[in-house]
């Protein structure tokens, strides 16, 4: 996965993400494809969760799952959340939640609770960054005010690292793959380093959602496991996703 | 250049989305939060129930070519429906109706929807 909040010159944040799924989980060979992810892109839908007639959230999700992985609250915040890997993964959590040591929340039961529930940026802030969780996770949140862009970097228990934009040091983006941004990505998955390059390309002054899009149209950024691409902006409320393909020469991941 | 991962120059002027890498637009649904949580997925599953039989088709498969015997599929028929007790109001019964409306095996369902916490590793 791929996402990024930034904020253009005149304090406008937008949000947008490329989901990634299905690594390792079969590869066709003679489509050169991997199954699952082509199975999800037919699930993928844009739902708008409404509450006595009117819009709490909307997200773009997979039919059948009931957690979010993609949203956003109109005028108050957008939240994205990109896997993380670790041997301390989500299948310890899984074993004590079966043991009854259920004190843990799921991932994408939380992000959903924390788009239904939470009404500004910073109670969302605290909710991701604080909550117990079954698995490793990055959540990256954008709010409705300059500066209000952050990557939460989790573990189960803990919340590792907050990564916020900050104008006096000229970060205007914050982006994330599936890697800490304090570590060099795997040679052989670094995506950060062409995405950042096509941001830098871009420049503040041209960020908008048509521009995400670009970066995240720019291989490998846009690889053989991209099902969905989301645009959001906080401030009109707006969500569009499009469903992807990487026709080759493209990465596999 | 074409070596794992392939990277091209920046792309410009994708915007509107088309061309090879546009698969489609999005469908909008709304999910009423008013309604039980049984019944709120009701018109996404019955639109999206062929796909979604689909896709845990695969997953069965792949969990079948994992393990032939078959233990696999069987532990997750019989064993993850119990998981469904245990996991937060209104998701379990949001699950509960998503496996009814759809047909598919509720251990399935439940395994979509954890999924994320399976695959962290």
């Amino acid at each position: 996965c791929t996402s990024v909040v930034a904020e253009d010159s005149k304090g406008s944040l937008f949000h947008a993400r490329n989901l990634d799924f299905g690594l390792f989980m079969g590869w066709d060979v003679k489509n050169k494809t991997w199954i699952v992810t082509e199975k999800l892109r037919p699930l993928v839908v844009n739902v708008d969760f409404r509450r006595n007639n009117q819009t709490v959230f909307k997200s773009t999700n997979f039919a059948g799952y009931v957690g979010m992985l993609t949203g956003i609250r109109p005028h108050v915040f957008t939240l994205t959340m990109n896997e993380r890997f670790s041997l301390d993964g989500g299948y310890i959590g899984i074993l004590e939640w079966i043991l009854g040591q259920r004190d843990g929340m799921w991932m994408s039961f939380l992000t959903r609770s924390v788009l239904e529930n939470a009404t500004s940026y910073e109670e969302a802030k605290k909710l991701l960054s604080q909550t117990k969780l079954l698995a490793p996770a990055y959540f990256i949140l954008g709010g409705n005010q300059t500066g209000q862009g952050c990557v939460i970097t989790r573990s189960r228990t803990l919340s590792l690292d907050i990564w916020e934009l900050d104008h006096s040091l000229g970060r205007w983006y914050v982006l994330e793959t599936n890697y800490d941004h304090w570590k060099e990505p795997l040679f052989v998955d670094d995506r950060r380093t062409p995405a950042m390059k096509c941001m830098n390309q871009t420049t503040q002054a041209n960020i908008s959602p048509k521009t995400l899009y670009d970066v995240l149209s720019t291989k490998p950024v846009l690889n053989k496991l991209t099902t969905y691409t989301t645009l959001m902006d906080v401030s009109t409320g707006l969500l569009e996703a499009y469903l992807r393909d990487c026709p080759d020469p493209c990465s596999p991941w | 250049h074409l070596a794992p991962p392939f990277t091209e120059e920046c792309r410009t002027g994708m915007y509107p989305p088309k061309g090879p890498t546009f698969k489609g637009a999005v469908t909008w649904y709304t999910v009423d939060l008013n309604l039980p949580p049984s019944k709120r997925w009701a018109a996404v599953i019955s639109d999206k129930k062929a796909e979604l039989v689909a896709m845990i088709q695969v997953i069965r498969d792949l969990a079948n070519a994992f393990v032939p015997s078959g233990k696999l599929i069987d532990i997750v028929d019989k064993d993850l429906p119990l998981l469904v007790d245990t996991l937060p109001y209104p998701f379990n019964e949001e699950i509960r109706g998503i496996a009814a409306v759809s047909g598919v095996p509720l251990g399935e369902v439940v395994l979509f929807n954890i999924f994320y916490e399976v695959f962290t590793v």
